[in-house]
């Protein structure tokens, strides 16, 4: 009865933190590596 | 033993604006950052090729090993991820430095002649990013206050 | 209304000024260079003379990007802003949007007053829920939420990258946007409801409000979008009839309960009781999911260990923390006063007879009793019945609970209500059973004691029924509800086997004996 929670696009068992990498309510699965916002230097702003 | 509730009027008008809402869910692109070389709707490629990325590919050791051009492609247009953070270390570490004026990645190609307190020249090598490709450039003056 | 001669065509005219600037100059994590030259525009435009110009500037441009949205999906020809143009075009001029207002939040006054800043910032979500409210309302079923979502979504990453201007202001950045979506709640309108989730259950806007405030400063907040959301899924969870709409929302919102389970247990510990009062009684799943959490810092035993001494471990001399005032909880006054008089005196004689009445709020079927005062009254009289306990110089066992005026308060609910009130007395109960806890430990007792000496089998099997129905939906599982139902099974004082209504047919034979074996 009720949902397979374990079959939610979600590593229940990580060991590290799920909400940084979290796809939303509505995705499937985790974000995309290359959207998780990471503190560069600003000078990196290259483009 | 509750047994169900009748619906209310006004449930029932919040159930046809959310049906109608249903029809257009968010996708992830209406949360995300606009980024310019990374489009959203990923070109299909052959299943036999790797699907999603290497377990370890977020690691410094694994960026360690990929090509110069590899890291130079990473670091110009993964801009703002890990990735760039990454491949900006590793350079690093491979004695590349990077020039904030011109934005790009210097490597001495020789033992400078002068070094002083504010600047080292001499011969050096950079990463054209408009050629794709290694240059030499001489008597370059490479003004610490520049130095990311 | 009166907007002054020609500011509205100024102000479009300046806003598609400064989408060419942010999108030519900078880049889109910085546009300074693009904002100095701008901001002389503005100023000379006049659009900065006032408070109320700046609120018709900020009026216009928001509905530039929305009817941009309609405008392009009627181009389109669709009804859904699935073509990647009407999109691409959306996040343009919002992104554009935000950036401009970001700007303007970290620019105006001077770095040593904020408020400015923060009445800006408010200013602008205002106006944006304004809006919204009006377009959902006009729009009705043709609604369109795409810019809204992203004007919250973009502006509130936008103020939260690590800036040390906007870093003075990061609570009162938290608190507004918090304010604005408990304003723009499902409740009042539905049709948001999905962008609604979608920005609350973001990466960043979780990490901010749980992860990142300093003291949990903001889990308050959160918890109220959490109860907002609830109240608005509890008519339909109610009745279980999950139609697909619904059934997606509630995917959605398993999926960020189990993140805020796995990474900010202690959050679901201690605000379980708002959400229980929340909650629907037969949302049993996402029930145990909320019950299941456990302090980060908690060894929890193996719920299956045989010989579990449960009164020995140490942290059933440890309450859990109750953020709620469940004694303020208790209406109205004279109820709770003779409530407390009756556990310290059993006097008046009357109160016992008179609880029912006191519950009762409708004769409907499904809807008779005040539920969270019922939730408020169990928790109230069993932490007064443990502090009782305490202060006699014992622990709470078998025999120190029996024939105290608490005892004689749970035992009257157990038998004088009928079985929509006798569930959700037990269920108010089994909420109690989490984590090792003085009130884990305690309630299990009282549930146990309940089934032991009640006289009447109705009873014995509604108790079952309610651990039972918890047991046999998916994972997870309240600790304190595994050792209850295996304590009960395999303590042989209780008889459970003897009971008729666990043979009352194969296939109820069946299950016991599939439950039995798995707990046991």
């Amino acid at each position: 009865l009720g949902f397979d929670l374990t079959a939610l696009g979600l590593n229940l068992n990580a060991t590290d933190s799920l909400y940084p990498s979290f796809g939303g309510p509505w995705g499937e699965g985790p974000v995309r590596a290359e959207d998780v916002e990471f503190p560069v230097p600003q000078e990196y702003n290259i483009s | 033993p509750l047994g169900p509730v009748p619906l209310q009027k006004e449930h029932q008008l919040q159930f046809q604006m959310m049906e109608a809402a249903h029809q257009h869910l968010p996708v992830s692109a209406d949360s995300e950052r606009m980024r310019q070389f990374l489009p959203r709707n990923p070109y299909p490629t052959p299943l036999y090729y790797p699907q999603h990325p290497l377990s370890n590919s977020d690691t410094f050791e694994f960026f360690n090993r990929l090509s110069i051009e590899t890291l130079f492609f990473i670091f110009y247009y993964l801009e703002g991820t890990k990735a760039q953070y990454l491949a900006a270390k590793v350079l690093k570490k491979q004695s590349w430095r990077f020039h904030t004026k011109y934005m790009m990645w210097f490597q001495r190609h020789e033992e400078p002649k002068v070094i002083n307190e504010e600047y080292e020249q001499g011969t050096y090598v950079y990463f054209d990013i408009e050629k794709w490709g290694q240059r030499k450039k001489d008597g370059f003056v490479f003004e610490y206050r520049y130095l990311e | 209304f009166d907007d002054s001669q020609g500011l509205v065509e100024k102000s479009e005219m300046l806003f598609r000024e400064w989408i060419r600037l942010y999108v030519t100059q900078g880049s889109p994590r910085d546009s300074n260079k693009a904002f100095a030259s701008f901001i002389h525009d503005l100023n000379a435009s006049g659009i900065l003379k006032s408070d109320d110009i700046i609120t018709r500037f900020f009026r216009v441009c928001i509905q530039f990007c929305v009817s941009q949205v309609y405008q392009g999906l009627q181009a389109a020809k669709a009804s859904l802003p699935s073509t990647p143009l009407v999109r691409t075009k959306c996040y343009q001029s919002v992104d554009a949007l935000v950036r401009l207002v970001a700007l303007l939040i970290r620019h105006i006054g001077d770095n040593s007053t904020t408020q400015p800043k923060i009445n800006l910032l408010n200013k602008f979500l205002g106006i944006v829920a304004g809006l919204l409210i009006q377009d959902h309302d006009i729009q009705k079923q043709d609604f369109q939420q795409l810019p809204f979502h992203r004007l919250f979504i973009m502006l509130f990453q936008d103020l939260n990258q690590s800036d040390p201007v906007f870093d003075t202001i990061g609570t009162q950045i938290l608190a507004g946007f918090s304010n604005i979506l408990h304003i723009l709640s499902p409740l009042k309108v539905s049709g948001f409801v999905y962008a609604w989730l979608e920005i609350i259950g973001n990466r960043t806007f979780i990490a901010r409000m749980l992860a990142l405030a300093a003291d949990h400063k903001c889990w308050a907040m959160y918890c109220q979008l959490l109860l907002d959301l609830f109240k608005f899924l509890q008519p339909y969870l109610r009745n279980a009839d999950l139609a697909k709409p619904v059934a997606t929302l509630y995917r959605g919102t398993l999926r960020v309960l189990l993140v805020i389970l796995h990474d900010f247990p202690d959050f679901l510990c201690d605000y379980c009781y708002h959400f229980l009062d929340a909650i629907p009684p037969n949302c049993i799943q996402m029930r145990n999911l909320v019950l299941s959490a456990f302090p980060r810092n908690m060894r929890l035993p193996d719920p299956f260990t045989a010989n579990l001494k449960f009164e020995m471990l140490a942290d059933t001399a440890v309450a859990p923390r109750v953020l709620l005032n469940v004694g303020g909880m208790i209406q109205p006054a004279k109820f709770k006063a003779d409530l407390e008089s009756y556990l310290r005196t059993r006097a008046p004689v009357t109160f016992l007879s008179e609880l029912r009445t006191n519950l009762q709020v409708s004769n409907e079927h499904g809807t008779r009793y005040n539920i969270p005062l019922l939730n408020a009254l169990v928790l109230f009289v069993g932490t007064q019945h443990i502090n009782a306990i305490r202060t006699r110089g014992q622990t709470p066992s078998m025999s120190t609970i029996a024939h105290t005026s608490h005892m004689d308060i749970f035992q009257n609910l157990a038998v004088d209500l009928d079985t929509e009130g006798r569930y959700l007395f037990l269920n108010a109960l089994a909420n109690q059973l989490r984590y090792p806890s003085s009130h884990t430990h305690y309630f299990s007792l009282v549930i146990l004691y309940l089934f032991a000496h009640s006289n009447t089998e109705v009873v014995q099997e509604q108790i079952t029924r309610v651990l039972l129905e918890r047991l046999v939906v998916n994972r997870p599982h309240p600790w304190g509800l595994l050792v209850t139902f295996i304590e009960l099974i395999k303590n042989g004082a209780y008889k459970f086997w003897a009971h008729e209504f666990v043979h009352c047919a194969p296939e109820v034979i069946k299950l016991f004996e599939s439950v039995a074996r798995s707990c046991m």
